[in-house]
Protein backbone atom coordinates (compact mmCIF):
# COMPACT_ATOMS: atom_id res chain seq x y z
CA UNK A 1 0.00 0.00 0.00
CA UNK A 2 1.18 3.62 -0.81
CA UNK A 3 3.12 5.45 2.14
CA UNK A 4 3.10 1.64 3.96
CA UNK A 5 6.68 1.37 5.60
CA UNK A 6 8.23 -2.08 6.25
CA UNK A 7 8.94 -3.13 9.88
CA UNK A 8 12.73 -4.45 8.93
CA UNK A 9 13.59 -0.71 8.04
CA UNK A 10 13.46 -0.39 11.50
CA UNK A 11 14.87 -3.42 13.20
CA UNK A 12 18.35 -4.47 12.46
CA UNK A 13 18.55 -8.19 11.93
CA UNK A 14 20.28 -10.43 14.29
CA UNK B 1 13.78 -33.85 25.99
CA UNK B 2 10.97 -30.54 25.87
CA UNK B 3 8.10 -30.66 28.09
CA UNK B 4 5.47 -28.06 28.98
CA UNK B 5 2.04 -28.30 30.44
CA UNK B 6 -0.40 -25.84 30.59
CA UNK B 7 -3.55 -26.66 32.59
CA UNK B 8 -5.62 -24.73 30.09
CA UNK B 9 -5.72 -25.42 26.17
CA UNK B 10 -7.59 -22.24 26.31
CA UNK B 11 -4.70 -20.10 26.44
CA UNK B 12 -3.15 -21.52 23.15
CA UNK B 13 -6.41 -21.38 21.19
CA UNK B 14 -5.98 -17.32 22.19
CA UNK B 15 -2.92 -16.97 20.98
CA UNK B 16 -3.45 -19.26 18.11
CA UNK B 17 -6.33 -17.41 16.74
CA UNK B 18 -4.70 -13.61 17.82
CA UNK B 19 -1.41 -14.24 15.34
CA UNK B 20 -3.30 -16.82 12.28
CA UNK B 21 -4.29 -13.75 10.30
CA UNK B 22 -0.59 -12.72 9.87
CA UNK B 23 1.33 -15.48 9.84
CA UNK B 24 1.20 -19.28 8.38
CA UNK B 25 3.82 -20.68 10.21
CA UNK B 26 6.30 -19.95 12.96
CA UNK B 27 9.37 -21.19 15.02
CA UNK B 28 8.76 -21.65 18.81
CA UNK B 29 12.58 -21.00 19.75
CA UNK B 30 12.00 -23.45 23.17
CA UNK B 31 14.63 -23.10 25.92
CA UNK B 32 15.01 -22.59 29.63
CA UNK B 33 13.31 -19.38 30.21
CA UNK B 34 10.74 -20.28 28.19
CA UNK B 35 9.14 -20.57 24.87
CA UNK B 36 9.34 -17.33 22.31
CA UNK B 37 7.95 -16.68 19.09
CA UNK B 38 9.10 -13.85 16.36
CA UNK B 39 8.00 -13.59 13.32
CA UNK B 40 6.88 -10.70 10.54
CA UNK B 41 4.11 -11.11 8.38
CA UNK B 42 4.72 -12.14 4.65
CA UNK B 43 4.35 -8.32 3.99
CA UNK B 44 6.97 -7.03 6.56
CA UNK B 45 4.73 -4.92 7.44
CA UNK B 46 4.45 -6.36 11.16
CA UNK B 47 6.00 -8.15 13.62
CA UNK B 48 4.57 -10.67 16.08
CA UNK B 49 6.54 -11.43 19.26
CA UNK B 50 5.58 -14.03 21.86
CA UNK B 51 6.91 -14.87 25.30
CA UNK B 52 5.82 -17.57 27.24
CA UNK B 53 7.98 -18.16 30.70
CA UNK B 54 8.61 -21.20 31.61
CA UNK B 55 7.50 -20.25 35.38
CA UNK B 56 4.08 -19.98 33.93
CA UNK B 57 3.79 -23.56 33.19
CA UNK B 58 2.58 -26.17 35.28
CA UNK B 59 5.17 -28.39 34.46
CA UNK B 60 8.32 -27.80 32.12
CA UNK B 61 11.27 -28.77 31.24
CA UNK B 62 13.87 -28.17 28.69
CA UNK B 63 17.11 -29.97 28.37
CA UNK B 64 18.42 -28.46 25.58
CA UNK B 65 17.42 -25.36 23.69
CA UNK B 66 15.48 -26.37 20.62
CA UNK B 67 13.55 -24.63 17.82
CA UNK B 68 10.15 -25.88 16.22
CA UNK B 69 9.00 -25.08 13.09
CA UNK B 70 5.21 -25.09 12.62
CA UNK B 71 2.89 -24.48 10.70
CA UNK B 72 -0.25 -22.56 12.18
CA UNK B 73 -3.30 -23.52 10.21
CA UNK B 74 -2.47 -26.99 11.07
CA UNK B 75 -1.56 -26.26 14.78
CA UNK B 76 -4.97 -24.69 15.12
CA UNK B 77 -7.03 -27.82 13.43
CA UNK B 78 -5.43 -29.84 16.52
CA UNK B 79 -5.88 -27.52 19.46
CA UNK B 80 -10.06 -27.44 17.80
CA UNK B 81 -9.92 -31.15 19.23
CA UNK B 82 -9.15 -29.76 23.21
CA UNK B 83 -11.82 -28.56 25.37
CA UNK B 84 -11.42 -25.14 26.84
CA UNK B 85 -10.45 -26.63 30.39
CA UNK B 86 -8.23 -29.64 28.64
CA UNK B 87 -4.61 -29.41 30.04
CA UNK B 88 -2.43 -29.56 27.18
CA UNK B 89 1.40 -31.06 27.55
CA UNK B 90 3.56 -29.83 24.08
CA UNK B 91 6.07 -33.00 23.89
CA UNK B 92 8.91 -32.98 21.57
CA UNK B 93 12.23 -35.51 21.40
CA UNK B 94 15.78 -33.48 21.16
CA UNK B 95 16.49 -33.17 17.21
CA UNK B 96 13.05 -34.65 16.54
CA UNK B 97 10.85 -33.94 13.35
CA UNK B 98 8.34 -34.06 15.40
CA UNK B 99 6.35 -32.63 18.15
CA UNK B 100 3.36 -34.04 20.29
CA UNK B 101 0.18 -32.48 21.70
CA UNK B 102 -1.33 -34.34 24.58
CA UNK B 103 -5.13 -33.26 25.69
CA UNK B 104 -6.35 -34.20 29.10
CA UNK B 105 -9.62 -33.73 30.09
CA UNK B 106 -10.01 -32.84 34.18
CA UNK B 107 -11.20 -35.87 35.05
CA UNK B 108 -8.91 -37.73 33.22
CA UNK B 109 -11.89 -39.53 31.39
CA UNK B 110 -10.56 -38.58 27.84
CA UNK B 111 -6.96 -38.48 26.54
CA UNK B 112 -6.03 -37.68 23.31
CA UNK B 113 -2.51 -37.14 21.61
CA UNK B 114 -1.64 -35.47 18.11
CA UNK B 115 1.35 -35.77 16.53
CA UNK B 116 2.53 -33.25 14.05
CA UNK B 117 5.61 -32.95 11.86
CA UNK B 118 7.50 -29.87 12.23
CA UNK B 119 8.69 -27.75 9.69
CA UNK B 120 12.70 -26.51 8.53
CA UNK B 121 11.76 -22.50 8.55
CA UNK B 122 14.68 -20.09 7.93
CA UNK B 123 13.14 -17.35 10.17
CA UNK B 124 15.48 -14.35 10.66
CA UNK B 125 15.10 -12.69 13.61
CA UNK B 126 15.50 -9.00 14.00
CA UNK B 127 16.51 -7.13 16.64
CA UNK B 128 14.50 -5.11 18.43
CA UNK B 129 15.87 -1.95 20.14
CA UNK B 130 14.91 -1.02 23.96
CA UNK B 131 12.75 2.71 23.45
CA UNK B 132 11.56 4.84 26.01
CA UNK B 133 8.57 5.43 24.13
CA UNK B 134 7.49 9.17 24.03
CA UNK B 135 3.70 8.17 24.80
CA UNK B 136 1.95 4.77 26.49
CA UNK B 137 -1.33 4.56 26.29
CA UNK B 138 -3.56 1.71 28.71
CA UNK B 139 -6.55 1.22 28.03
CA UNK B 140 -9.78 -1.55 28.13
CA UNK B 141 -8.65 -3.99 25.11
CA UNK B 142 -12.33 -4.55 23.82
CA UNK B 143 -12.50 -0.45 23.51
CA UNK B 144 -9.51 -0.36 21.24
CA UNK B 145 -11.09 -3.49 19.00
CA UNK B 146 -14.04 -1.64 19.03
CA UNK B 147 -12.54 1.66 18.10
CA UNK B 148 -10.78 -0.02 15.08
CA UNK B 149 -13.51 -1.90 14.03
CA UNK B 150 -15.68 1.50 13.79
CA UNK B 151 -12.65 3.54 12.29
CA UNK B 152 -12.13 0.93 9.48
CA UNK B 153 -15.55 1.38 8.16
CA UNK B 154 -14.65 4.92 6.80
CA UNK B 155 -11.00 4.73 5.63
CA UNK B 156 -7.83 2.51 5.39
CA UNK B 157 -5.75 4.18 7.73
CA UNK B 158 -6.06 5.44 11.17
CA UNK B 159 -4.03 8.40 13.05
CA UNK B 160 -3.68 7.67 16.29
CA UNK B 161 -2.68 11.31 18.31
CA UNK B 162 -1.54 11.27 21.86
CA UNK B 163 -1.26 14.49 23.50
CA UNK B 164 -1.62 15.34 27.48
CA UNK B 165 -5.81 15.60 27.03
CA UNK B 166 -6.06 12.39 26.05
CA UNK B 167 -5.97 9.62 22.46
CA UNK B 168 -7.47 10.50 19.77
CA UNK B 169 -8.26 8.08 16.93
CA UNK B 170 -9.39 9.73 13.56
CA UNK B 171 -10.13 8.40 9.71
CA UNK B 172 -11.37 9.70 6.67
CA UNK B 173 -12.51 8.52 3.25
CA UNK B 174 -14.96 9.20 0.95
CA UNK B 175 -17.73 9.15 3.47
CA UNK B 176 -16.44 11.72 5.05
CA UNK B 177 -14.42 11.59 8.21
CA UNK B 178 -14.51 9.84 11.84
CA UNK B 179 -12.83 10.91 14.97
CA UNK B 180 -13.03 8.82 18.56
CA UNK B 181 -11.49 10.67 21.61
CA UNK B 182 -10.36 8.56 24.68
CA UNK B 183 -9.35 10.75 27.72
CA UNK B 184 -7.66 9.49 30.82
CA UNK B 185 -10.02 7.97 33.24
CA UNK B 186 -10.07 8.92 37.26
CA UNK B 187 -11.57 5.51 38.13
CA UNK B 188 -9.54 3.70 39.90
CA UNK B 189 -11.22 0.83 41.49
CA UNK B 190 -11.70 -0.94 38.62
CA UNK B 191 -8.44 -1.06 36.93
CA UNK B 192 -9.51 -3.34 33.79
CA UNK B 193 -11.97 -0.23 32.35
CA UNK B 194 -9.40 2.53 33.12
CA UNK B 195 -7.44 4.82 30.60
CA UNK B 196 -4.11 5.45 31.56
CA UNK B 197 -1.75 7.97 29.75
CA UNK B 198 1.86 8.48 30.34
CA UNK B 199 3.33 11.25 27.56
CA UNK B 200 6.40 12.49 27.32
CA UNK B 201 5.64 14.15 24.43
CA UNK B 202 3.00 14.34 21.98
CA UNK B 203 2.63 11.80 19.35
CA UNK B 204 1.05 11.73 15.75
CA UNK B 205 1.39 8.77 13.98
CA UNK B 206 -0.58 6.77 10.84
CA UNK B 207 -1.21 3.09 10.59
CA UNK B 208 -2.90 0.76 8.57
CA UNK B 209 -6.39 -0.39 9.63
CA UNK B 210 -6.74 -3.63 8.65
CA UNK B 211 -3.13 -4.88 10.96
CA UNK B 212 -4.66 -3.38 13.74
CA UNK B 213 -7.59 -5.11 13.27
CA UNK B 214 -5.63 -8.05 12.87
CA UNK B 215 -3.69 -7.33 16.49
CA UNK B 216 -7.26 -6.98 18.10
CA UNK B 217 -7.84 -10.77 17.55
CA UNK B 218 -5.73 -10.94 20.63
CA UNK B 219 -8.45 -9.38 22.79
CA UNK B 220 -9.60 -12.54 24.72
CA UNK B 221 -6.05 -12.91 26.19
CA UNK B 222 -6.51 -9.86 28.11
CA UNK B 223 -8.70 -7.33 29.47
CA UNK B 224 -6.02 -4.34 28.51
CA UNK B 225 -3.82 -3.76 25.74
CA UNK B 226 -0.86 -0.88 26.15
CA UNK B 227 -0.10 0.83 22.95
CA UNK B 228 3.56 2.60 22.77
CA UNK B 229 4.19 5.24 20.21
CA UNK B 230 7.14 7.40 19.42
CA UNK B 231 7.45 9.57 16.94
CA UNK B 232 8.82 7.37 13.61
CA UNK B 233 9.12 4.21 15.21
CA UNK B 234 7.08 0.97 14.89
CA UNK B 235 3.71 1.43 17.21
CA UNK B 236 3.84 -1.58 19.97
CA UNK B 237 0.40 -3.25 21.03
CA UNK B 238 0.73 -5.47 23.90
CA UNK B 239 -1.51 -7.34 25.43
CA UNK B 240 -0.87 -9.49 28.94
CA UNK B 241 -0.82 -12.49 29.12
CA UNK B 242 -1.62 -13.31 33.03
CA UNK B 243 1.25 -15.27 34.61
CA UNK B 244 2.63 -16.28 31.61
CA UNK B 245 3.92 -13.77 30.06
CA UNK B 246 3.08 -11.56 26.65
CA UNK B 247 1.78 -11.01 22.62
CA UNK B 248 2.85 -8.27 21.17
CA UNK B 249 2.59 -7.00 18.14
CA UNK B 250 5.09 -4.16 16.41
CA UNK B 251 3.45 -2.22 13.25
CA UNK B 252 5.37 0.22 11.09
CA UNK B 253 3.93 3.61 10.52
CA UNK B 254 2.61 5.08 7.34
CA UNK B 255 3.89 7.68 6.07
CA UNK B 256 1.21 10.89 5.58
CA UNK B 257 0.54 12.11 2.34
Amino acid sequence: ARGQRKIDEFFGKN
Amino acid sequence: MFEARLVSSSTFKKILDAVKDLLNEASFDCSESGIQLQAMDNSHVSLVSLMLRSDGFDKYRCDRSLTMGMNLANMAKIFKCANNDDTVTIKAQDDADTVTFMFEAKKQEKISDYEMKLMNLDQEHLGIPETDFSCVIRMPSPEFARICRDLSQFGESIVISCTKEGVKFSTGGDIGTANVKIAQTNNFDKEEESVTIEMQEPVTLTFACQYLNSFTKATPLAPQVQLSMSDNVPLVVEYQIPDLGHLRFYLAPKIED
